[in-house]
């Protein structure tokens, strides 16, 4: 039963891309094969994965148009049971194309849900833009779960209002079933006051589950993205690493 | 002489809405009249600025639509010089709203800069969302300048390429006097080897102007985001306050 998440969260840098990467790297060392898709223009989880998003022969934007096939699409990574579908900045011109296309919230889920094409996967992972737009929209209709970055930051904790409000939407009009899997705090400093009364503040308001697994700022999770190679491979005994596969043993508890 | 500056990144989270915030506040401290405008639906310059963008009357929303003019629509801040047009939520419905609307990547500009709506001010300093989208496209289209915050971080000197790029396009299709004023790094942290490297690479390749003042990782600055006060008031003695000042004078003697 193949789980499809969409991480997403409006406040760009919270760590949608390191937290795609990384999670998906953790749940493929376990055995389960992980499929992730770069939904994002600015093609980071692609870039962090390795590969050169200028040099690609075909890219989620193939998929979504219909010029190629999803299995012709999907990329394998340097590591085992770890799969991508890339992008590339040419992403961005989807959106005009199918403008005029009916239900084009619903491109991705259509191209990506049909005919078993998740099927090989125990888990599928979108990764999204800093916004509500198409891609963010698309992915959201094509997933089942939510995975919600939230910095320790005023902007991004009030920021989820939007992020909730565009979750109810999709699951009104376009996706019933979707539900949420869960927030997962990021740059969290327990050595400030600031990080350490923000999290509380998170895990008591929110009527969602909050991980108690939390991402500290390190900078090994700055070398990783630098670098193209998911942490657990790059610095497999960090803090980062053990982090990364403590957030994949929750979610394969909760999905 | 107006200097009207759009402060864009493209990747999410670099401190464009800190920089704006900070050095338009750190500009009106020495006496020049700052306009900031709120380009961003996530209305983070606003609330930033110690506004709730939910309980606005007037947003750059309604100057865009032709609602409201701008000067029924610019508020003061709690601070000398400092005034804002706040931005909310609803901001995003604009798009849709004018996409039939001939030139609507020219909207702000013909709102912003007819009838000498902007002479009032010294500096005029637009926050942007984080993408290449619409507001982006319409903030560069109405300022002269071009200031661009790159985070040491590889995803965010990657994603400087296409930044330029749209700079490129907007000055070639819509705004031929648009200029880059520079490039101020942020999350500079100088005791790590990965950030001194990054900020090497980025002063060398750039034939752009790379500021000489850089932003560095302080709490301080995640504390004024929350608190909706610019550094220079909320800790006047810091080093992130003494920062802005410096980044003021850089922009200052440069624009
Ligand atoms: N825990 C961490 N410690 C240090 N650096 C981190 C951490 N998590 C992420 N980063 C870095 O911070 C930057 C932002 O993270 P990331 O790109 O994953 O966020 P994002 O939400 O995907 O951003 P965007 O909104 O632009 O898509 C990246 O350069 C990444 O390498
Ligand atoms: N030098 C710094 N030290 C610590 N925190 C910082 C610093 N600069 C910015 N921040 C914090 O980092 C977060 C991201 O900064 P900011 O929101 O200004 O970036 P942005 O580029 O405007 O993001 P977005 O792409 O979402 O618009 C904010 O919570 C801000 O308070
Ligand atoms: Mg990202
Ligand atoms: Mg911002």
């Amino acid at each position: 039963m193949t789980v499809c998440i969409a991480c997403v969260s409006g406040k760009g840098g919270v760590g949608k891309t390191t937290t795609v990467i990384n999670l998906g790297a953790a749940l493929a060392e376990t055995g389960r094969r992980v499929l992730l898709v770069d939904c994002d223009p600015q093609s980071n989880l692609t870039s962090g994965l390795g590969f050169n998003p200028y040099d690609l022969e075909r890219t989620v934007a193939d998929v979504m148009t219909g010029k190629h096939t999803p299995a012709e699409t999907v990329a394998e990574t340097a590591w085992a049971n770890l799969f991508v579908i890339p992008a590339s900045p040419d992403l961005v011109a989807v959106e005009s194309e199918m403008s005029t296309t009916l239900d084009h919230e619903l491109t991705l889920r259509r191209s990506l849900r049909q005919d078993g094409v998740t099927a090989p996967y125990d888990f599928v992972i979108y990764d999204t833009p800093p916004s509500f737009g198409f891609h963010t929209v698309n992915a959201l209709a094509a997933a089942d779960q939510v995975l919600i970055p939230v910095q320790m930051s005023g902007f991004a904790i009030r920021g989820l209002k939007e992020v909730l409000r565009t979750v109810h939407l999709v699951r009104a009009r376009l996706n019933p079933d979707l539900a949420i899997l869960g927030i997962i705090p990021t740059f969290v400093n327990l050595r400030t006051k600031f990080s350490r009364q923000l999290l509380e503040g998170l895990c008591e308001l929110a009527s969602i589950r909050v991980f108690n697994t939390v991402i500290t700022p390190t900078v090994k999770l700055q070398e990783t993205s630098l670098a193209g190679v998911p942490v657990t491979e790059y610095a497999p005994t960090s803090k980062a690493a053990a982090a990364f596969r403590a957030l994949a043993d929750e979610v394969v508890g909760s999905a």
